[in-house]
C-alpha cells in the first residue's frame, strides 16, 4: 500500500459520498445519469464476487463492502426515493453499445477463463466507460451543476492516482496489471477534457456550461 | 505477479 493507492481510495470514496450529500441535502437528482449509476452498481457488484472467496485486509473488505453500498444507494435515491426529480429525457446514452462488445472483450481478454476472472475482467473494461452516460448528458444539456464538477472531478481523479499506484508498484514490488493499467489509462484519458474546463472554469468560480 | 492469489487493489 503507498500513498497513490491511499489518496486514490480516498478520492474515490469522497467522490461517492459528495454525490449521495448533494442528491440527499437537495432532493434532488437532476443532472445526474441514472444510468452511469447503474454501470458503477454493476462493476462493483461483478469485481467484487471475491468477497465471498478471497480475504486481502480487513481495509480491503471494508472498502469494498461501502463502495457497493454508496454505489446501490445511489441508484436507489435516482430510480426510487427522488425519481421525480431524475432528468431520464436528457439520460439518452445507449448501454448496449458499450456492454455488448465489452462482455465479449472480457470473454477473449482475461488472465483467466474462469467465471470469477471473467466477471473481474468485465468489471475493469466497464469501469473504464461508465462514466460516459454522465458525459454525454453534461453534453446534451450543456450544464452541469458545480458540486457534480467535483463528483467528477475526484472519480477523474481517482483513476488517475491509481496509475501513480501502478508506475510505483511496478518499480518497487515488480507488480503489473496489465488489464487494469490499459483499462486505466483509458479511463483516465475520458476525463482529461473534463480536468480541463474543470481547472479553467469551474476553479475560477465559473458554472461548467459549454458553449 | 501471481494472478491465483487474487485482486489486492479497489
Amino acid at each position: 500500500m503507498n500513498v497513490f493507492r491511499i489518496l486514490g481510495d480516498v478520492s474515490h470514496l469522497l467522490a461517492m459520498i459528495l454525490l449521495l450529500l448533494k442528491i440527499w441535502r437537495s432532493k434532488c437528482c437532476t443532472g445526474i445519469s441514472g444510468k452511469s449509476q447503474i454501470l458503477f452498481a454493476l462493476v462493483f457488484t461483478t469485481r467484487y464476487l471475491d468477497l465471498f472467496t478471497n480475504f486481502v485486509s480487513l481495509y480491503n473488505t471494508v472498502m469494498k463492502v461501502i463502495f457497493l453500498l454508496c454505489a446501490y444507494l445511489t441508484v436507489y435515491m435516482i430510480y426510487g426515493k427522488f425519481r421525480k426529480t431524475f432528468d431520464s429525457e436528457n439520460d439518452t446514452f445507449r448501454l448496449e453499445f458499450l456492454l455488448v462488445p465489452i462482455t465479449g472483450l472480457s470473454f477473449l481478454e482475461n488472465y483467466s477463463f474462469t467465471p470469477l476472472e471473467i466477471l473481474w475482467t468485465f468489471s475493469i473494461y466497464l469501469e473504464s466507460v461508465a462514466i460516459l452516460p454522465q458525459l454525454f448528458m453534461i453534453s446534451k444539456t450543456g450544464e452541469a451543476e458545480t458540486i457534480t464538477t467535483h463528483y467528477l472531478f475526484f472519480l477523474g481523479l481517482y483513476r488517475a492516482l491509481y496509475l501513480a499506484n501502478w508506475i510505483w508498484r511496478y518499480h518497487t514490488e515488480n507488480f503489473y496489471d496489465q488489464i487494469a493499467v490499459v483499462s486505466g489509462v483509458v479511463q483516465t484519458i475520458f476525463y482529461c477534457d473534463f480536468f480541463y474546463l474543470y481547472v479553467t472554469k469551474v476553479l475560477k468560480g465559473k458554472k461548467l456550461s459549454l458553449p | 505477479k501471481d494472478q491465483e492469489a487474487g485482486h489486492d487493489e479497489l
